[in-house]
């Protein structure tokens, strides 16, 4: 079963101003890092549950906290997943939503089953590195509700993907 | 044409082709035009000096000198361009880079900066600023906001409840900036959000700055009793500024309704499908 204490006492914790400004000595925020890792873990649980009650389905939810520097290993590793997108706000909101992919085209749908234009991204690596592929698409989300978008990797003869084209500067 | 363009149907973001920067914001709707060069900035952290040995630290901010180096004085460019986004990746240095991003529909112009490891091997703390250059007669006010609610009026090298004797130029200038910090002439806004809180200030009419980083080498004495400086190479950090340009009679409507968007911004869950039905059991 999920708990959402652990992690409420954390941010509790965290109120301090070392930790919301960085000012505390480092073992302290490793310490804060530790409190709200501990807090994470059950609280993911009971979002997990909550979604499976929410959309009838039982899932092995799975949370990306580091979509943010393009690290997902479920949509980079899968043909097929879903995306639930929860609205915390009391009215509705159209978001773009980015995911790290493996490479191939997909076919995005909305939650009426309609399919969703997408384009995937070949985003430029440190030298040495393939580029790394990012699905792009419009979800749209109800105030205070979720919406759940499928993603499924289709066969294409030459899936496109867009890649940033260099432009030619003078040498300085 | 000789510049470069990333547009959707609202907003035009106009770059220099030459140096990569930014160079200028065109609201099409409105049909406002403000010319804009946004570029990364580093303060040299004071060890002490003459005046006063205090060095920057975690607590305190003091810059050595008043004048900011830039991280570079160009960039190098790629630029994307899809149906539904379109990019200017900007390259400084091995230590910072930027993806400004227009995605369609979109009201504003998405700056997300990625700074770090700070390089400290000069032996040099560097704190790290974004700084945004217009022509806007500001007349020495700026804007902050208090914790995302009262947004308070800033005025350069004055307190409203007594004199100043302003003896840090650029650290006494400097404000908490939790959500928003804006500029405006009274008749242009331009606002830039963002998604952490911030130290910013305008240290000269028309100009906007924000602390993304800050990499230090001294403690400042004020009980840390340890510099800001991260064990092995350094942390490296990647955040985003939503920058708005409005006329100044619509643009509270605007920014409050993106930073809302913004700071409860949705969250996603993702699932490989196909599980079994749930039992309330």
């Amino acid at each position: 079963s999920g708990d959402s204490a652990p992690l409420e006492e954390a941010m509790a914790v965290l109120q301090h101003h070392d930790a919301v400004s960085g000012t505390s000595r480092q073992l302290v925020a490793n310490d804060y890092a530790r409190l709200l890792a501990a807090g994470w873990r059950p609280g993911q649980v009971l979002l997990s549950n909550a979604l499976a009650r929410l959309s009838g389905s039982k899932e092995a939810f799975s949370i990306c906290p580091e979509l943010n520097i393009s690290v997902c290993p479920l949509s980079q590793t899968s043909a097929r997943f879903q995306v639930a997108i929860y609205n915390p706000l009391a009215r509705k909101v159209d978001r773009m939503v980015r995911l790290p992919v493996s490479a191939g085209a997909f076919l995005v749908k909305d939650p009426s089953g309609h399919a969703v234009p997408s384009d995937v991204l070949l985003l430029p690596q440190p030298e040495g590195q393939k580029p790394s592929p990012e699905l792009l698409f419009s979800a749209s989300v109800p105030a205070l509700g979720f919406s759940i978008y499928s993603v499924a990797r289709v066969s294409l003869q030459n899936p496109k993907a867009h890649s940033p084209e260099r432009i030619p500067q003078k040498s300085r | 044409t000789g510049v470069l363009v990333i547009q959707n149907e609202y907003i035009r973001a106009t770059f220099n082709p030459e140096t990569g920067l930014l160079m200028q914001i065109e609201d099409l709707e409105q049909k406002l035009v403000l010319p804009v060069s946004q570029a990364f900035f580093w303060y040299n952290a004071s060890t002490g000096d003459e005046r006063s040995g205090q060095p920057s630290g975690a607590y305190i901010f003091r810059p050595y000198g008043l004048k900011p180096l830039p991280v570079s004085r160009w960039a190098q460019i790629r630029v994307l361009k899809t149906p539904l986004v379109q990019e200017v990746h900007q390259n400084f240095s091995a230590w910072c880079s930027q993806v400004v991003r227009l995605y369609r529909g979109q009201r504003h112009l998405e700056l997300e900066w990625t700074v770090g490891p700070i390089p400290v091997g000069d032996k040099w703390g560097k704190e790290v600023i974004s700084r945004f250059d217009t022509p806007l007669d500001t007349k020495g006010y700026f804007y902050t906001d208090s914790n995302g609610r009262e947004i308070l009026k800033r005025r350069r090298n004055y307190r409203p409840t007594w004199k100043l004797n302003q003896t840090e130029p650029v650290a006494g200038n400097y404000y908490p900036v939790n959500t928003r910090i804006y500029i405006t002439d009274g008749k242009k806004q331009l606002t830039v959000l963002t998604d952490r809180s911030q130290g910013g200030s305008s240290l000269q009419d028309g100009s906007l700055e924000l602390m993304v980083h800050r990499r230090l080498l001294l403690d400042d004495n004020r009980g840390v009793g340890e510099p800001l400086l991260e064990e092995g190479s350094g942390s490296w950090v990647r955040g985003h500024h939503l920058v708005l340009l409005d006329a100044v009679g619509t643009a509270a409507a605007g920014h409050r309704l993106l930073a809302e968007k913004d700071v409860l911004a949705p969250q996603m869950v993702l699932a490989p499908g196909g599980g079994a039905p749930y039992q309330p059991g």
